[in-house]
């Protein structure tokens, strides 16, 4: 019976497709990912993938992955990325570009942003569904936690607590501002 | 660093009392040194808060799942899953006819928001919190809320070290332990912590959040001497159903309607 299950099983999926996106913005890029529930072949690898593009400027929010640590080769472009450790140490802050590979562990906080040519990777994941948490945006943390616990936390008023969590309406993909930190700058 | 799974080679064992005290603003917590043999040997790391009323455990997320008992006291547990829509929202009217019942028609600002859920916690409870994922715990009783806590750091869920790690999202959480003299903090067994946005640059954080550079600055805790656990003076509101559930039982049992969420019929 394993001529039609294992022999057979899908082995592989195009993640370059632009219509194959999961999360797309016109103003910032796609994201798409790759699982055990799009490729069940991965939950008996334990792994998974996903490809990301960002345009000129634009920003992939703050966000850490629960439950894998990720090594991502960018195959185009520029970024500038930060990678913050446990202590709230920067433990990468810097120009990556194509060709280069970098690994974020595990719960370590990452936040990316295109260069001039924008910037394009594929990332493997050591978890076969792994999960990503977002700091900024429509869909992150700050947005599940009430107003006050914000305002206290950060010694701020009710205000500037709302415009934290309500500011960026995206959810992954941000587009960038105008005027965009100077890049290289350490 | 050099213990592996199944090497739990105990000639003794002890019972042990927490070895350190991080003390803040809105409580202290204990830990039990986890580089002790037989932590090591069973891969958990063991503390316990005792949050004053008023006091917040800042948002944090762990490198491992924690399983957590609620040993004496009351309070709120907010729990952040990315993604969740925020399914605990206030209506403007029905919070307006409830000050107005109370009499507080003066009352010049309504409270009004919507967040992820939030969970009331009391002695007697367990609940556990998966790994990465942040939450954070308020003691809004009368008297100190104290919790302890496994954190299992041989789980399968840990793709890190052994050691135990929080990944705070706000505050100064390391002030209290710059207080401590002497030994390293590995040496006394302590686990590892630190405000994630400490290591982002003013800048992109300001652009992420779209604010102004000033606000982003305070998302990094450098001036925050408040520690782990803060005091919200003025105390903390959020949407939660004893709210909800005190404006229903003035109008009768089960409100206006058939049941205690049904006020209008199709």
């Amino acid at each position: 019976g394993i001529e039609e299950t294992i022999c057979t099983a899908e082995i592989k999926e195009n993640l370059d497709k632009p219509s194959r996106a999961d999360i797309y913005n016109p103003r910032a890029g796609r994201f798409s990912t790759l699982n055990s529930l799009t490729l069940p072949i991965l939950r008996f690898i334990r792994l998974s993938a996903a490809r990301g593009v960002l345009y000129r400027d634009a920003i992939m929010a703050p966000h850490w992955f629960l439950n894998a640590h990720s090594a991502i080769y960018f195959t185009r472009g520029e970024c500038r990325m930060q990678i913050v450790n446990h202590l709230g140490q920067a433990v990468f802050d810097g120009q990556v570009r194509e060709g280069q590979v970098i690994v974020v562990p595990q719960n370590f906080a990452a936040v990316k942003q295109a260069g001039e040519q924008g910037c394009e990777w594929i990332e493997f994941n050591t978890n076969d569904n792994a999960m990503m948490n977002t700091l900024s945006g429509r869909t992150s943390a700050f947005r599940a936690m009430p107003v006050d616990v914000i305002a206290n936390a950060y010694q701020i008023s009710r205000e500037q607590a709302e415009r934290l969590k309500y500011s960026r309406r995206e959810t992954l993909l941000f587009s960038g501002s105008s005027s965009r930190y100077e890049r290289g700058r350490v | 660093g050099s213990w592996q799974q199944g090497e739990c080679h105990l000639s003794r064992i002890n019972a042990r009392e927490p070895t350190f005290r991080l003390e803040a603003e809105g409580g202290v917590t204990e830990f039990w040194d986890h580089t002790n043999d037989e932590f090591q040997c069973a891969g958990v790391s063991i503390h316990r808060h005792r949050i004053n009323p008023r006091g917040l455990v800042l948002p944090a997320y762990h490198n491992a799942p924690v399983l957590v008992y609620v040993v004496r006291g009351r309070g709120t547990l907010g729990y952040l899953i990315s993604g969740c829509p925020e399914t605990f929202e206030s209506s403007q009217e029905s919070q307006q006819e409830y000050y107005e019942e109370r009499g507080e028609e003066g009352r010049s600002h309504i409270f009004r928001d919507k967040h992820q859920k939030v969970r009331e916690i009391r002695q007697g409870y367990v609940f556990a919190i998966p790994a990465g994922a942040a939450h954070w715990t308020y003691n809004n009783g009368e008297e100190e809320l104290v919790t302890v806590a496994v954190q299992d750091v041989a789980n399968y869920a840990n793709q890190l070290d052994r050691t135990p790690r929080s990944f705070y999202l706000a505050g100064n959480p390391l002030r209290g332990q710059q207080q401590q003299e002497g030994r390293p903090r590995e040496q006394r067994g302590l686990p590892e912590f630190g405000n994630v946005f400490r290591g982002f640059k003013v800048r992109p954080l300001s652009e992420a959040f779209r604010v102004d550079e000033e606000t982003a600055r305070l998302l990094r805790g450098e001036n925050d001497t408040r520690g782990h656990i803060i005091r919200a003076e003025q105390g903390i509101q959020f949407v939660s159903p004893t709210l909800r559930e005190e404006y229903g039982r003035r109008e009768g049992q089960y409100g206006r309607g058939e049941g205690p969420y049904y006020t209008r019929d199709n």
